[in-house]
């Protein structure tokens, strides 16, 4: 059996240039971020992800 | 017999060769016959394995006079799938389920549940009933619960949880509709969750926040002032449209406001906005994100043989309606996920859809041949791997037919009465929704 969920959460916000972005794309934060791998186990209550 | 063998005289007579021409000349046509039979059946297919079209006469009668039925989609793919597409897969899954809820004798429950635990990694240790004498048979052991505490939830509550154990087999971004599968399979969001058709629901009604605010589901025109600014949802064939109820507040952009009044079409009516919408201007899980600053996620967990079969919400959200898929049961082994292209969009599945905090947010349990039912603790009505909603749905079919009109694959429900305030069934993150059974 599986489970897919389908979800809407927010995109990463890139800083804009006027905020001192220099392409380091370490220095994009917030929006959805995995805390996954692919193939891992996962147990119920994990967090798979966050925003 | 060894005498009539030995003893009878075989006499051969040759046949003429026109004969024989055309006694094979005849089985081809026949079998041309057949693949365009089935070729034009398929060719009314959707993506969902579904009938888009009447096919087999208008009337919704069949090639062979008998009712429209859902047609069976063949995949294709190597022998072992051809193999498998022949079988009752169906039939079989509801015999497994008999099978396992037959009583176990009571001394051969304890080795028994303990060599299935060992065979597939079962920690008996977390089972909530340490007296393994208590299931009576496979099916209860199957679905077993968990000690209280044994699987704590993530503290962060801006944190998805795993809903069930298992194990991640493929997740990322949605771009254009398109769900990947395992191995670069893809396919697309309408056969996996239902085609979408515009309603009151959807977009959600209020995106940012649970409880729908009064006068949100009117489309207001400084909305379509504000969002023809946005380059995700300009304007449509010249007409520029509102996406009602997807916006908290108003759009804080620079651009809105250095927008020249002179340049700007002319916001379009309601009317005009639902007639786009209802062509399809733009599919619905375009429509469904946030003009530009939300993306759709996926995710998908394989729950192995051993794994405790019960799932649960993975995060706070209210369940708006859902669509049952009777599909078939295929195995959902990440073998066959790797070589059947569009699985989960073949096997019968419950896609529960609503809303979250960041927007839409759906679930979708996917049946497969060993645990074909898929219970939902709030839905008493729905019935997975029966007979009967099988017969329904051929029926749905067949009346659709003669409707003229295209199967949507589906039946629908919606969990409004539950709450009239939040227009669906609420759930807490962690709360048990269900679970998958054998059989």
């Amino acid at each position: 059996s599986t489970v897919v969920l389908v979800f809407e959460a927010p995109k990463k916000k890139r800083p804009s240039l006027d905020e001192g972005w220099m392409g380091d794309e370490t220095k994009i934060k917030g929006g959805w971020n995995w805390t996954v791998e692919k193939g891992q186990t996962v147990k119920m209550g994990q967090a798979i992800g966050f925003v | 017999l060894r005498k009539a063998l030995d003893d009878t005289k075989i006499k051969w007579y040759p046949i003429p060769v026109s004969v024989g021409i055309g006694f094979l000349g005849l089985a081809q046509v026949y079998r041309i016959n057949e693949r365009e039979k089935a070729r034009q059946q398929e060719d009314g297919l959707g993506d969902n394995g579904y009938v888009n079209g009447t096919s087999g006469g208008s009337d919704g009668e069949g090639p062979e006079g008998s009712p429209q039925k859902r047609p069976k989609i063949r995949p294709t793919g190597p022998w072992q799938i051809q193999v498998m597409s022949t079988l009752p897969l169906k039939a079989i899954s509801r015999l497994w389920g008999k099978f396992n809820e037959l009583q176990i004798p009571y001394y051969l429950r304890v080795p028994g549940f303990k060599l299935y635990s060992f065979i597939f990694g079962v920690n008996l240790s977390e089972v909530s009933e340490p007296d393994l004498h208590v299931y009576p048979n496979l099916a209860a052991f199957f679905y077993r619960t968990l000690k209280p505490g044994v699987r704590p939830l993530d503290p962060n509550h801006n944190a998805l949880l795993s809903p069930s154990d298992g194990r991640v087999l493929q997740f990322g971004r949605i771009v254009g509709g398109e769900v990947e599968q395992v191995k670069g399979m893809t396919y697309s969001l309408d056969a996996l969750l239902g085609a979408h058709e515009l309603d009151e629901s959807y977009p959600p009604k209020s995106s940012h926040d649970m409880m729908p605010k009064k006068g949100a589901t009117s489309y207001r025109e400084g909305d379509s002032e504000v969002i023809k600014q946005d380059e995700e949802f300009a304007t449509v064939n010249g007409i520029s449209y509102t996406l009602p109820n997807l916006f908290s507040g108003p759009h804080k952009g620079p651009d809105a406001k250095t927008a020249d009044a002179s340049t700007t079409p002319k916001p379009a009516s309601e009317a005009e906005v639902r007639a786009e919408l209802a062509l399809g201007a733009r599919p619905w899980y375009a429509r469904v994100t946030q003009a530009n600053r939300t993306a759709l996620y996926y995710v998908v967990i394989y729950l192995a043989p051993g794994d405790y079969h019960r799932f649960h919400s993975p995060t706070a959200w209210v369940v708006e309606k859902r669509r049952h898929f009777a599909g078939e049961l295929y195995s959902v082994s990440p073998y066959l996920q790797r070589t059947l292209p569009g699985l989960f969009t073949l096997n019968e599945r419950v896609v529960l859809m609503g809303r979250w905090r960041w927007g839409f947010f759906s679930y979708t349990p996917v049946g497969a041949t060993n645990v074909g039912s898929i219970k939902i603790n709030f839905d008493r009505e729905l019935r997975t791997n029966s007979l009967t909603t099988d017969t329904a749905a051929d029926k749905a079919a067949e009346q659709a037919a003669k409707r003229g009109e295209p199967y949507s694959g589906f039946a629908e429900a919606t969990y409004e009465a539950a709450s009239p305030i939040l227009h669906g069934h609420a759930l807490r993150r962690g709360e048990e929704m269900g679970g998958f059974q054998l059989g």
